[in-house]
């Protein structure tokens, strides 16, 4: 069993540096016939940048995604926060029978705008 | 399409950006 | 998995010769160039999207931390307003 295992093994290792020649060998035949001109690449390297592309952006959306659930959760906190705050403070006006300055029209706004 | 995935993400992010701005100062005026 | 892994590695070598392998006639035909040339001129405008992209990231990751800033410091503020409660 163990001699199976080497051998297949071995047979992977050979496809995959037959595979590698076959790429580079291609690479070259292509770069070979077509040299880089001004201003325009040779296919092989349109290839490697078009799949750099596509990874950068896949990166890029993976770092996008949890900071802007995140962001939602964060600004839902202080909502709730804000709201708590509120009450107890009203809570407290009545308690001491103290009177606060009403909102101004700005903080007004600003509390309709986060309601 | 890749073009077009990377432009609505860019909008969606940017208004998310603003979004958080304006909160971000709304809460700030409250808070004072 | 081990297996599936190595196959799925096989296979994406040999995905990418095969699309070597249809741009290696690229050079005959001149309409094709020109469709090179668009994609690498395509490639250069997704590559400036995603710059911008990139600093609207960085740009909410600051809003992130300021707004969780705020977030601790009104949650200080609620605490003090129920102790005097």
């Amino acid at each position: 069993m163990e001699a199976e295992v080497d051998k297949l093994e071995l047979m992977f290792q050979k496809a995959d540096s037959d595979l590698d020649y076959i790429q580079h060998r291609l690479e070259y035949e292509i770069k070979t016939n077509h040299p880089d001109t001004s201003g325009e690449k040779n296919p092989v390297i349109v290839l490697k940048e078009l799949s750099a592309v596509k990874s950068r952006y896949q990166s890029l959306y993976a770092r996008f995604k949890p900071i802007s659930i995140e962001q939602k959760e964060t600004k839902n906190r202080i909502c709730a926060t804000l709201k708590k705050t509120m009450t107890v403070i009203k809570e407290l006006q009545k308690q001491t029978d103290l009177e606060l300055p009403p909102l101004t029209e700005e903080e007004k706004t600003v509390t309709e705008q986060l309601k | 399409t890749l073009k077009d995935d990377i432009n609505s993400l860019l909008d969606k992010t940017r208004l998310e950006n603003q979004e958080s701005t304006d909160f971000l100062k709304a809460t700030k005026i409250l808070m004072k | 998995s081990d297996l599936e892994q190595l196959c799925s590695y096989v296979n994406e070598k040999i995905g990418n010769i095969k699309k070597i392998m249809s741009l290696r006639n690229l050079g005959q035909e001149p309409a094709l160039k020109t469709t090179l040339s668009k994609i690498g001129d395509e490639i250069i405008v997704v590559n400036e999207l995603l710059n911008k992209f990139e600093l609207e990231i960085q740009y909410q990751e600051q809003t992130n931390n300021s707004l969780k800033e705020l977030c601790e410091s009104l949650e200080e503020d609620f605490k003090d307003v129920e102790h005097l409660k």
